[in-house]
């Protein structure tokens, strides 16, 4: 919120919708933006009615370039929207940069989105630092209810809680330095680490001084919101990710076509619904995939499953466990991560070497 | 010694990007000052972006700035 918690003195707000983007559906931009209204009213006392005629506390409109209020846009893409805080005249007033292609679905700029924040800013709520909230100022695309409990706690701050209603917040991004911090999955991409934690993923470049934390949907939408397993095939330049009974395959950035497969066509019994872990040895050719106590090996040159096997986790890497959530290889070692360790484990002489908290792999 | 041209050009960008997002005060500063005053900002919007705070225009800093986003400043109130 702001310094002087700025907001409308009462809770009964009207808006209006002054005119309309040609990129949309003139029903789809209502629904976008009464949707987006909606987000608001579900988590404060607020209700917002819509005027179509006369002057609204939101005055809503579609504008490019210069627009008359001194705050010109810039064209496509950089500035989406903005939108004044709460007070008289140009107060709570919202405008949305023409120029922009405006969507329903993930692609280019999803109009909801981006309304539903600017009304965040409409209400009396300035940019939340915590990557993930909806009130963070840069875009990314994610499904779903938008609100975090970062934008909850700042919107109830001004206007208190729905007396009625209870909504699901998005749950918080997860803080790298906490010291209970365990990942879901891990894998190599072209040099790159990649780091994937509940809907968001760390991303570890060598040239960058500090991980980066995106969401899983913003950067890949077609993906689940969140992943079980990953591994890197250098040889084949594709990246394998798990969630549940499927699978789905990267090629550098890109979604590979003919995914999502099932797990079972690698040659895994049906009774397997899930990969915990899975990395690849390049040395020999395998892919090692955990399933809870126990790990199968898969040759990637003759795309078949190893005889033999499952074998336990806990006999073939004494030392690390009976099981595992996240697993890479690199140049003659096996880094297993399970909770909040890290076992790194000497594949040539299969033996634990040492273990570090799981999210050393962060610089905490 | 002549900053080059690209250079410039990015500097002039992220001036263009903190004046409006953090309050970099516009019009003529001397030369020192305008130095500090920029890497203040930097500063500013470094740490408001969880990057690695360093008061220098580096890749993940600019990088940072040419992502799409909304208009209202991080900083301040925009009234």
């Amino acid at each position: 919120v702001s310094p002087r918690k700025l907001k409308w003195p009462n809770n009964n707000l009207t808006f209006r919708i002054e005119n309309f983007t040609p990129d949309m559906k003139k029903a789809d931009v209502e629904r976008a933006i009464r949707q987006a209204f909606n987000v608001w009213a579900s988590v404060t006392p607020l209700t917002f009615k819509r005027l179509h005629s006369g002057i609204a506390d939101i005055m809503i409109s579609f504008a490019a370039r210069d627009h008359g209020d001194f705050n010109s846009f810039d064209g496509p893409n950089g500035l989406l929207a903005h939108a004044y805080a709460p007070g008289k005249g140009i107060g709570g007033d919202t405008h949305f940069d023409e120029d922009e292609n405006w969507t329903k679905e993930s692609n280019d700029y999803n109009l909801f989105l981006v309304a539903t924040h600017e009304f965040g800013h409409a209400l009396g709520l300035e940019h939340s630092r915590e990557a993930g909230s909806l009130m963070f100022p840069t875009y990314s695309y994610s499904p779903g209810f938008p609100l975090s409990e970062d934008d909850i706690d700042g919107i109830q701050e001004l206007y208190g809680p729905n007396p009625n209603r209870k909504v699901k917040p998005k749950p918080d991004a997860p803080k790298k330095c906490d010291p209970m911090l365990s990942f879901d999955a891990i894998t190599e991409l072209r040099g790159e680490t990649i780091l994937f934690k509940d809907r968001f993923y760390w991303r570890i470049h060598p040239q960058m001084p500090e991980p980066e934390l995106t969401l899983i949907r913003s950067t890949w939408p077609a993906l689940p919101k969140e992943v079980d397993a990953a591994y890197e095939n250098s040889d084949k330049d594709m990246v394998v990710i798990f969630s549940g009974i499927k699978m789905w395959a990267l090629s550098g950035y890109d979604m590979v076509e003919g995914y999502p497969k099932y797990i079972h066509k690698l040659g895994l019994p049906k009774k397997v619904r899930e990969i915990d872990a899975a990395v690849h040895i390049p040395e020999t050719g395998k892919t090692l995939l955990f399933t809870d106590e126990q790990y199968w090996s898969y040759d990637e040159r003759t795309s078949t499953m190893d005889v033999g096997f499952p074998r336990a986790i806990e006999l073939d890497f004494p030392g690390i466990g009976k099981e595992v959530d996240a697993a890479v290889y690199d140049s003659g070692t096996l880094y297993f991560f399970h909770d909040y360790m890290r076992f790194e484990y000497s594949y040539r002489s299969r033996k634990v070497i040492s273990i570090v908290r799981a999210n050393s792999i962060l610089n905490c | 010694v002549p900053i080059p041209g690209a250079e410039t050009d990015k500097r002039l960008q992220a001036e263009k990007y903190l004046s409006r997002f953090y309050n970099l005060p516009a019009g003529l500063l001397g030369a020192r000052k305008s130095s500090d005053v920029l890497q203040t900002k930097l500063k500013e919007m470094q740490a408001f972006f969880n990057l690695k705070v360093t008061g220098k225009l580096d890749a993940e800093t600019f990088d940072t700035m040419k992502l799409p986003r909304c208009g209202v400043p991080d900083v301040g109130e925009y009234n």
